[in-house]
């Protein structure tokens, strides 16, 4: 009898289940506008299953959300490990979106899966991209906007792996500065 | 320990043909 590689059937764990969303921004009855639970994953090989067969970033109407999200955290700052949160902010010029949107988000996803911030992947709520006329937006969200550790690797690993130049500035906003601001912007805790 | 995959090993899967 031929003895068969597990390498060839067992699929690879993730060191957590991760659960994607969609949410339509613009919808005219409003509480049909809800966040709508795509599927969860907590494999390597079930995560490309789901990415290959939805639609790019780029294909999706203006208004529209992907939230990647740590299975049990729902993807809003109200849930209670957003609650005291905030988000490692990359906002993208309209013409990056044919450039770098896609190439962005993947990138973000694969650090989520992967862990790519060593222990401090704990500190980790998820990703959401914002898909918007006047310029898309893409966050990693993490717990606790005082773990200036865990918040500043997290920003510097996740700089690095998007290729974003040294000489561009990224910000760390909490929810709670976001959720109250009176302008358009809102003050970055870290950079 | 952490199950950590870096980015090379993930992208290496986006085309292998499915489990079952």
């Amino acid at each position: 009898q031929k003895v068969v590689n597990p390498e060839t059937y067992i699929k690879h764990p993730l060191q957590n289940r991760w659960a994607l969303w969609f949410f339509k921004n613009d919808c005219t009855f409003a509480p049909l506008c809800v966040f709508v639970l795509i599927s969860k994953f907590d494999t390597v090989e079930d995560f490309w299953a789901l990415y290959n067969h939805i639609q790019l970033s780029s294909n999706l109407m203006s208004g529209c959300d992907y939230s990647l999200f740590k299975d049990g955290i729902e993807p809003m700052w109200e849930d209670e490990r957003n609650r005291r949160g905030g988000r490692w902010l990359i906002t993208l010029s309209k013409q990056q979106r044919k450039s770098d949107l896609d190439r962005f988000w993947l990138e973000t996803l694969l650090c989520l899966v992967g862990e790519a911030f060593d222990d401090y992947s704990d500190d980790v709520c998820g990703a959401v991209i914002n898909v918007r006329a006047k310029g898309d937006k893409i966050a990693i969200w993490t717990t606790d906007y005082e773990n200036k550790e865990a918040i500043t690797h997290i920003g510097r690993v996740y700089k690095e792996r998007l290729g974003v130049p040294p000489k561009v500035i990224i910000g760390y906003q909490s929810h709670a500065d976001t959720a109250t601001k009176s302008g358009s912007t809102t003050k970055n805790k870290f950079v | 320990g952490k199950r950590q995959y870096n980015r090379e090993f993930l992208l290496g899967f986006q085309f292998m043909p499915a489990c079952i």
